[in-house]
């Protein structure tokens, strides 16, 4: 999946992509200190005769869990479920719903999307992107936006939980890339030099079809260099699991 | 139609010297879950003589009669609904004249006997056509219609079509073999996303009993069960004709804990089977509990005991005593049925006050009576008002009527009227397996305090619109009509509570879709959304009428029903169908039947005339025969051995 990291601050944003493989659940926020966890599940495109290497990867399942509450809800392209230890609730995509317990709170708009609040203090989003059925190479998938606005304590961490404490990032030596469209430079984040191109990603929550261009610096390498420490140390056992961190 | 050479030739080889059927129909068009269904025969009497020729039909009670045509001969016969009195005096009047004959609605068990009969010259052919409508209920996850199927004799031509339409889509459907071995694999069913076609297709060969037999194995019950597919929580929307009909079904939601008290006749009435079916039903009731539920058990004659004074845990430990305590009684006495229900609604009030009940957990009363009350309040008004009084807002009554002893329509005014429902089990049957299944229906509340609202100016005359509980397996139904308007599309909202979850539904249908689609296809019921409101309206009149405070609020109510029936062609208790010739000179009544207990009909007999003529040799259930030869005109007029069943 593509990531896109807006710095209100420093008034930019910056992309990177982590390819991990399908069914690794990778930590998105983890936050011990107000008990919530977004983790996301990875989902393969189709493959097409031997090309295993090609095999783009999605977000097929993300879930937001509530320790305080105890509850998790997990999205996925097919059904929407709330789960309270013993009790587990499901729906379906095809209804606009709003549904309450305790401090979360999930509203549904039919066939769109999914967003989950915890104790009014943090948002997540979700898109669903359908595909056609037969599409030879495309599935079902779900995006996912979390606003920067949202209070999460000191202790958060994550792909995404992380730059809530957003860090200072320097642009420089802006010069012309070996693609003549896409201008590269140097980035100066977190004690990193890191050699970044311009470019740009989608966010598809104005227009599902075509999505609006969000024009970014690109940070190779799945992240290096920009999150702390490689992508592989975001990958966690369980959807509810807390990121581990030394 | 035209026999074809095949048929004429089994038509000839069944021809007897005196009646032959020739061909027997039936259709069933389901559409959204309501149905339209016709009963077509045609008759010949082949013998002589003039005879008596009738048509027996089993309808559903829960079915109302539409319309019901004859032609004798050329002279065709025409139903029309109409307030029972005016409908009475028509007939009155043409019976007056000797122009009348009748029609005969009995009631056995769930089903009732439409009976017409009349006399017919010797060559002569008959053709009957009876239509009714009902609507499908969702029971245990599945919608059943039945049909029962007693052509009495070999038939060239049988035929029995069921079509289902459904707008989103069928999940499963099944044609249990439930008309015996001789029959099996004779069904077929075929179906696609939308739509679904059952053809029941005996032939001759196939409806003898045996190879050399001349009588036919086909008696019973013809069943189709079917669910659908339920893509949105929020329930399906379907608007046609003027009308809507909102679905509600939910899955996949973790059931309400329960606090239960089992109120148990265990009168001297209730010996025997009975008791032992009561027994056993409840081993199995009792072993669905869990520890998320409480319960306790009180039994009841002339005295009222309670297994446990105040609710207790639906733990191993309590549910294997209470499971003994069951086993170990044994029915004697009278019955106190005012009392036993006011100790049920005292532990549930004292589990309320303690704290003991989970703000959203479900609370009701199970009453299994067999008989009315005999001991200690026996006023029937006057145990409702009690029954009403003690019950809390969030305590609901279901109640179980064991055979036929027992007054069902008070059970049911105080079931309805306390959030519940009521059952009536059958004494003659599987008790057992009926309670059990009573109880798996309510065993699993998944929503509470239910309701369906639609944008101001959208809609009027909705139906029941709040619901104190939506259960596993069951679907609530609101219906109403669809003001003008400029837009394209319906909205509904529906908000509900659950275990500890507060839902709020929304969903939308667009105005002109379904009818479009319904015009495409060619066994839909079209018109199902308008007759299907009138249906749930007049079934709710019906029971508001029964529980009316005050004879002018009946009045009222009454008018209501009356209207909504006439104009809608619905037999109700308040109506019948007077069926007229061509040239309105002679007549024949159907009036609805009158429930066993009050009066006039041998409970569970099927039979209501008792001064009819005894018939001779051994007439097969629906096409009845007298030897007595009539002469002309067709419809012979015997008015001393006419019986109008009379209600209400």
């Amino acid at each position: 999946p593509h990531f896109i990291i807006h710095l209100p601050k420093n008034n930019m944003d910056v992309c990177f992509n982590i390819d991990s493989k399908p069914g690794h659940i990778l930590n998105l926020v983890s936050d011990p200190g107000t008990g919530v966890v977004v983790n996301g599940q990875l989902v393969g495109s189709k493959r097409v005769g031997v090309e295993k290497e090609n095999v783009k990867t999605y977000f097929g399942t993300i879930s937001v869990f509530s320790q305080l509450d105890g509850i998790m809800v997990t999205v996925s392209t097919d059904r929407i479920q709330l789960t309270d230890g013993k009790h587990n609730h499901s729906f379906s995509w095809g209804a606009t719903a709003d549904i309450t317990q305790d401090r979360v709170k999930v509203s549904i708009v039919k066939d769109s999307q999914v967003t989950v609040t915890v104790d009014e203090k943090i948002r997540v989003m979700m898109l669903l992107h359908r595909v056609w059925k037969k599409h030879p190479t495309s599935v079902d998938f779900l995006g996912l936006y979390i606003p920067n606005s949202n209070q999460y304590s000191s202790k958060a961490h994550g792909l995404i939980g992380q730059f809530g404490q957003e860090p200072e990032v320097r642009v420089y030596n802006l010069h012309q890339g070996a693609d003549p469209l896409k201008k590269e430079a140097t980035m100066e984040v977190k004690g990193n030099k890191l050699a970044v191109t311009r470019g740009w990603q989608k966010d598809y929550r104005r227009d599902k079809k075509r999505g609006s261009d969000i024009f970014c610096w690109f940070i190779h390498n799945s992240g290096k260099g920009f999150i702390d420490g490689h992508y592989t140390t975001y990958i966690v056992p369980r959807l509810d699991s807390f990121l581990q961190r030394p | 139609g035209v026999l074809t050479n095949e048929e004429q030739e089994d038509f000839e080889a069944v021809q007897g010297d005196d009646i032959t059927v020739e061909s027997y129909r039936v259709e069933s068009r389901i559409t959204s879950r309501f149905c339209h269904t016709t009963f077509k025969s045609f008759v010949v009497n082949s013998g002589p003589n003039a005879q008596s020729i009738g048509f027996h039909v089993q309808i559903p009670k829960r079915a109302f009669i539409t319309n019901f045509t004859m032609n004798v001969n050329g002279v065709t016969f025409v139903g029309s609904v109409k307030e029972k009195t005016v409908a009475r005096n028509l007939y009155a009047q043409a019976r007056a004249r000797g122009k009348a004959a009748g029609i005969v609605r009995a009631n056995s068990q769930d089903m009732e006997t439409f009976k017409a009969e009349v006399h017919v010259p010797s060559g002569n052919r008959i053709e009957f056509e009876l239509h009714y409508q009902e609507m499908m209920y969702r029971k245990l996850g599945l919608y059943e219609h039945t049909l029962h199927l007693q052509p009495g004799r070999l038939v060239p031509r049988f035929q029995l079509d069921v079509y289902i339409y459904e707008p989103n889509g069928i999940a499963s459907v099944e044609v249990p073999n439930t008309l015996g071995e001789h029959f099996t694999g004779l069904a077929q069913v075929t179906s696609n996303k939308h739509k679904a076609h059952v053809v029941f297709k005996p032939s001759l060969k196939q409806q003898r009993k045996c190879d050399n037999c001349t009588t036919s194995a086909l008696s019973g019950i013809f069943t189709v069960k079917y669910d659908v597919i339920r893509e949105s929580a929020a329930g399906e929307l379907h608007v046609s004709d003027g009308h809507f009909v909102h679905f509600f079904a939910p899955t996949n939601l973790s059931p309400l804990p329960k606090n239960i008290v089992f109120v148990i006749d265990v009168s001297g009435s209730m010996w025997g089977v009975k008791m032992k079916q009561t027994v056993e039903a409840m081993q199995a009731i009792l072993d669905d509990l869990t520890m998320d539920d409480y319960f306790s058990i009180i039994d009841f004659n002339h005295n009222v005991r309670c297994w446990s004074d105040e609710l207790v845990q639906g733990s191993t430990i309590q549910v294997a005593e209470a499971k003994k305590y069951i086993q170990d009684i044994k029915p004697n006495g009278g019955t106190n049925i005012n009392e036993a229900l006011l100790r049920a609604g005292q532990i549930l009030h004292k589990a309320a006050n303690q704290g003991m009940l989970n703000s959203r957990s479900v609370s009701m009363i199970i009453l299994v009576s067999d008989g009315d009350p005999t001991v200690g309040e026996i006023k029937l008004s006057a145990i409702q008002k009690n029954v009403k009084k003690i019950m809390r807002e969030d305590f609901s009554l279901f109640s179980l009527g064991i055979g036929f002893d027992v007054d069902y329509d008070f059970l049911e005014r105080i079931a309805t009227e306390n959030r519940g429902v009521a059952q009536r089990i059958y004494a003659n049957k599987d008790a057992s397996e009926q309670l059990r299944r009573f109880y798996s229906q309510v065993s699993s509340p998944l929503l509470r305090k239910i309701t369906v609202l639609f944008p101001e100016g959208s809609v009027s005359d909705v139906t029941q619109n709040s619901f104190d509980k939506y259960f596993s397996g069951s679907e609530l139904v609101v219906a109403g009509k669809v003001l003008p308007s400029d837009g394209t599309s319906l909205n509904s909202f529906i908000t509900a509570s659950s275990d500890r979850l507060d839902l709020s539904l929304q969903t939308e249908a667009d105005y002109m879709r379904l009818d479009a689609e319904l015009a495409r296809q060619q066994h839909a019921f079209t018109g199902f959304a308008r007759q299907m409101w009138a249906y749930i309206t007049v079934n709710q009149l019906l029971s508001e009428r029964s529980q009316a405070p005050t004879a002018s609020r009946k009045r009222k109510i009454t008018q209501r029903i009356l209207n909504l029936a006439v104009e809608h062609q619905f037999v109700t208790p308040l109506t019948a169908l007077l069926v007229e010739s061509e040239e309105a000179n002679e007549k024949l009544l159907a009036d609805s039947p009158k429930d066993p207990r009050k009066g006039c009909c041998g409970g569970g007999s099927g039979t209501v005339i008792p001064e009819r003529t005894p018939m001779v040799e051994s007439p097969p259930p629906w096409v009845q025969l007298t030897t007595t030869p009539t002469p002309s005109p067709a419809l012979g007029p015997l008015p001393e051995r006419l019986t109008i069943v009379d209600n209400d």
